[in-house]
């Protein structure tokens, strides 16, 4: 089973090593609750 | 037994091949020792003495070990009235139907199928004709009884023979007349053909010919260690004209000649019978129908009606789901198995993650291959959702309940007891286990205060693509995936396209509770019904497969403040189908509350 999460367009800027991963076509392995990513409109108001 | 009440004639031009054709699949079978000089004088006479495949085959096989495939067709019949038919053929434990005619007194099926025969096998068959117009069930109107060895070394010039049909009350009345053929396979093609098989699922890129990696993986599912450590050895003795490529010609001459030496088969790449290192007939028979089990190739179908038949073809075998059941998987790895790397964000390593080698080619064979593409055409749909519900309604009986510590030893790295809210003995069935619920704390929740910080929604593999055409160029192949198909067209798509997105893959001994990945309100729930493909890689790879965009799922949608509208789509997967949600529409949620769980079913 799996589960899919469609985001709008530029609503979320999502983790680089995620990204970085997927690009390489390799799955990471995660949990729940882990961070997936921040939402562009605070972007710059967030310091992670 | 059956009486052959007439005979159908030849076309006199085709008179002489056919005739030789006859003589040679009979090879095999003829118990007479002098006409089988003869017969080996005419087989050398017409094919040389060559080397290769051809030359491999005049060793004859006697009559007392005799194994071969032998292939029935069941033509036409002509029955006393006008109905729906179809005709059964049994032959030991194997039933195998043909398609309904049309309506009339004389249906034409046309139906083949390759059948075992064994010297101390069953060898009579027993065909059965139907009416298929009642409406509650089929009716049985007549049936005969044909030993198969006998009618194969029958001194016969006809390519078919009609049989009386009696009825199953009283043999002594007929009640229709059926016609058939039955030949054995050359040897020669049995071996080409599986050569060519055994290509056509290796070669992925689907060049007709095998690149190194193609071949090793190969060599891998055949299960031989030793063979496996030279495999750079066998591909040089392969590639005879040295262009760096196996053919399907090259890779047959390779299996005859290194079968007869050192085996290079142990075990069967699709059921995992361990095969006998010394009959090499035998082991192309086996492996022949094995892959050809299933596959649409056969115009009469199985069924696979009960767990016993099922369990035989690679039907079961099609997910990383199936050792559910058997608990096969990984218990007899060695060179057979293949893996799937994944990156563990955790400890930032890479680690393998092992599956069977032969799920993987009976996957690859279903998912990437055109001959995949047929057999879900021709059924496979239908039976994969058979099969999930059955496994659902297993797994929530109580017998199930006594499956839970061994799968929990199988997966003993991987399980973490210790967050399991309740202990082993609370689960009553194994989907109560499956659906297992964690202790408070057990996954925290990354920057729980800030709802602009989304999080993951389940354990899994995840992928994650900025948007659709990074995701088709990186990962999914599925010619038709699209945005628009996977939230259907009830969700207003364009919210959506060019929107990012973040695949959650659950494999079997994950935590099966999804949980939402941002807070805010669920506007609404849409069920899309659909199949129940594997959702492994292979088949996400695949571009004959759309499974993200065919399964079946439910789509729900979350607003939020900080990332706008999310679509949430739970997809169920061969074995675990089942969708169950714990929120309704129009509750507030907070990100990280648990949202809902796949069970078995389907």
């Amino acid at each position: 089973s799996t589960v899919i999460c469609v985001f709008e367009k530029d609503s979320i800027l999502i983790d680089e090593d995620l990204l970085a991963n997927s690009a390489r076509s390799l799955e990471t392995l995660v949990s729940v609750g882990m961070k997936l990513g921040v939402a562009t409109r605070k972007q710059s108001e967030i310091d992670l | 037994m059956g009486h052959a009440s007439s005979k159908g004639l030849p076309d006199a031009s085709e008179e002489d091949s056919s005739r030789l054709s006859r003589l040679k699949q009979k090879l095999h079978i003829n118990r007479n020792h002098h006409h089988r000089q003869r017969l080996r004088r005419i087989f050398r006479r017409s094919h040389g003495n060559s080397s290769g495949s051809s030359g491999s085959c005049l060793k004859l096989v006697s009559a007392e070990d005799f194994a071969g495939i032998a292939l029935l067709t069941l033509v036409s019949a002509e029955m006393k009235f006008k109905d729906k038919w179809l005709a059964c053929v049994s032959l030991g434990e194997q039933t195998y139907r043909t398609e309904i005619s049309d309506q009339t007194e004389k249906p034409v099926w046309n139906s083949e199928k390759k059948l075992l025969l064994e010297r101390n096998g069953p060898h009579v068959a027993r065909i059965s004709v139907f009416e298929t117009n009642r409406i509650s069930k089929n009716n049985i109107v007549g049936y005969c009884e044909i030993d198969l060895l006998e009618f194969l070394t029958q001194d016969s010039d006809s390519d078919f023979e009609v049989f009386e049909l009696f009825d199953p009350s009283s043999s002594d009345i007929v009640v229709g007349k059926i016609s058939l053929s039955c030949s054995v396979e050359d040897p020669i093609e049995t071996e080409k053909s599986f050569a060519r098989r055994l290509l056509s699922i290796v070669d992925y890129n689907q060049d007709g010919r095998l690149s190194f990696s193609e071949f090793s993986d190969l060599i891998k599912a055949f299960g031989n260690q030793v063979a496996a450590n030279k495999k750079e050895e066998l591909f040089k003795a392969a590639d005879k004209n040295g262009d760096g490529f196996v053919s399907m010609d090259e890779l047959a001459d390779l299996l005859a000649i290194q079968q007869e030496k050192e085996p290079l088969i142990n075990c069967c790449p699709v059921c995992g019978e361990i095969l006998g290192v010394s009959d090499r007939l035998n082991t192309v028979v086996h492996l022949s129908l094995c892959f050809d089990e299933g596959t649409g190739n056969e115009a009469m179908t199985g069924g696979f009606l009960t767990d016993k038949e099922a369990s035989y073809g690679w039907m079961f075998k099609l997910s990383e789901w199936a050792h559910f059941s058997s608990y096969d998987v990984g218990l007899n790895f060695g060179s057979s198995a293949s893996h799937i790397l994944v990156f563990d964000r955790k400890t930032k390593r890479l680690v393998e993650e092992l599956i069977d080698g032969k799920i993987v080619m009976s996957m690859r064979a279903l998912y990437q291959s055109k001959i995949g593409l047929c057999l879900m055409d021709s059924g496979a749909k239908e039976i994969l959702y058979k099969i999930s519900e059955k496994q659902g309604r297993k797994m929530n009986s109580a017998e199930s309940a006594e499956d839970i510590p061994k799968f929990v030893e199988f997966f003993k790295d991987q399980i973490k007891l210790d967050e399991v809210k309740y202990p082993l003995e609370h689960f009553k069935t194994f989907n109560d286990f499956f659906i297992r619920e964690l202790k408070p704390g057990a996954r925290p929740i990354a920057f729980i205060e800030r709802d602009d910080v989304a999080i993951c929604a389940a354990d899994s593999r995840l992928m994650a693509f900025k948007n659709l055409e990074d995701s088709l160029r990186f990962w999914i192949k599925g010619r038709k995936f699209s945005i628009q198909g996977l939230l259907g067209k009830e969700i207003c798509p364009s919210t959506f396209v060019d929107g990012a997105l973040i695949i959650f893959r659950l494999a079997p001994q994950d935590y099966h509770r999804f949980h939402f990945p941002v807070s805010g309100i669920i506007d609404q729930f849409v069920n899309v019904p659909g199949n129940l493909y594997t959702v492994n890689p292979i088949a996400v790879n695949s571009e004959y497969c759309n499974v993200f965009t065919e399964n079946k799922r439910v789509i729900s949608i979350i607003s939020t403040a900080e990332f706008g509208k999310v679509a949430f789509v739970a997809i169920g997967a061969t074995m675990v189908g089942s969708i169950t949600f714990l929120k309704k529409e129009g509750d507030y949620v907070n990100k990280g509350d648990e949202f809902g769980y796949f069970s078995f079913g389907g």
